[in-house]
């Protein structure tokens, strides 16, 4: 595509066109988009980043794709939420007055090597890509690997299953980069971890029972956000702690953000209403993305109106 | 390139926590090769497990002994894959 105006965004792409499609983006809006590079991944792949931003010194809203390399329509919708910034600022108000006063960093594709993986070798590839020594079986499941009650019940130490929690917190690249990121940043407000499927809103904990000091908060913005997402094409979503909701995780990211002070962690399970799974077909991508996009919103806006 | 010929995903309703036990219990066969895509945990949400093909009578036989009800939710894993390949193919080439 010559221009990001004419992208494809109802189809899945490879990992080339989707640098490209960022690399499009960043040249068409140098004023608003930059892209900064926080690590590499095992195989040496760039984890980029796209940073939206309007002036110097800004808190900034943290939203990520893809860390399960299975879950296609969340890089798709992250595709489509780069684009969908760029569009509306300056015309959308409240979004404008989000970017006037927040950077937004967004990674589309977090886990870049299995990402590749799912397109060369194995479609339903979920975890990292690097060899487990002592193991045959590859790769660590990047939303077990975060120092927040890591090794806990509720991920593996087998590195042969989906679980796999790794060696020890942060070992894998793609989640010490994205460590690092927010520890040298020091003022995200907010962080959206994006994962499919199961039509749910959660936030912390997972890796324990005892409730989030900021609970009732969390689970109002979260009501407040499916609402709307419902409002578009009458998805519905379940919401609450990622414990009660679905089952105790440990070692996973938004709890381990949230204990770094980033009071609005929120993960999003997307669609799929139960027919497909992680096959969604191309077709759900953009009604997927536009209905997230909402909830989306109502965080950014939630997380601008209460500054802490 | 893995490919996934014959798999099928059943989305098992499992009625009580015996149920979710005898679930986990499978899922802790190796052998069988099966990918929880939304785990057992309790009665209320549904359980998806990719069943590669040559666990599927034994599998189908564990569900229908202990009388789990479950629906065939994808009839051929790879059939959806040749889909979604096509649809990829088909706008590289637009």
């Amino acid at each position: 595509p010559r221009s990001t105006d004419d992208f494809v965004y109802t189809n899945y792409h490879d990992l080339n066109s989707i640098y490209s499609f960022m690399d499009m983006l960043v040249a068409e809006n140098s004023n608003l988009v930059s892209k900064i590079v926080i690590g590499q991944s095992y195989e040496n792949r760039p984890l980029n980043v796209l940073k939206f931003s309007t002036g110097a010194n800004r808190p900034g809203i943290w939203i990520d794709t893809g860390i399960h390399s299975r879950e296609w329509v969340t890089q798709a919708s992250g595709i489509w939420f780069s684009k969908k910034i760029v569009t509306d600022y300056g015309r959308d108000p409240v979004l404008t007055d989000i970017l006037n006063n927040y950077d937004i960093f967004l990674e589309i594709v977090t886990n870049p090597d299995g990402f590749a993986y799912t397109h060369s070798r194995d479609r339903m590839w979920r975890k990292t890509r690097k060899p487990n020594s002592g193991s045959s079986c590859v790769g660590v499941d990047p939303n077990r690997n975060w120092d927040a009650g890591f090794g806990g019940a509720g991920s593996s130490s087998s590195p042969c299953t989906e679980t796999y929690r790794g060696p020890s917190a942060h070992s894998e690249p793609e989640v010490k980069a994205i460590v690092d990121f927010v520890k040298s940043h020091g003022k995200i407000k907010a962080f959206v971890s994006i994962h499919s499927y199961s039509q749910m809103l959660l936030y912390p904990y997972g890796y324990t029972s005892t409730p989030a000091k900021d609970q009732a908060e969390l689970h109002e913005l979260a009501r407040k956000a499916i609402t709307s997402l419902q409002s578009l094409y009458n998805t519905r979503y379940t919401y609450g702690s990622i414990i009660s909701t679905i089952y105790q995780a440990s070692g996973g990211t938004i709890d381990w953000t949230y204990n770094q002070g980033i009071k609005y962690s929120y993960t999003f399970e997307l669609r799929d209403t139960g027919r497909y799974g992680f096959i969604l077909p191309a077709n759900q991508i953009v009604p997927t993305a536009e209905e997230t996009w909402l909830a989306l919103m109502a965080i950014m806006e939630h997380t601008k109106n209460n500054p802490y | 390139k893995k490919t996934f010929e014959g798999d099928q995903v059943l989305r098992i309703t499992p009625k009580d926590e015996a149920q979710i036990s005898l679930l986990r219990e499978l899922s802790e066969q190796e052998h069988l090769g099966l990918d929880f895509w939304r785990e057992p945990v309790h009665e209320s949400l549904p359980v998806d497990v990719h069943v590669p093909f040559h666990s599927l009578q034994g599998v189908r036989a564990f569900l229908g002994y202990h009388q789990i009800q479950y629906n065939v939710m994808i009839m051929d894993v790879q059939d959806l894959l040749d889909d979604e390949e096509r649809e990829m193919v088909k706008y590289r080439s637009f």
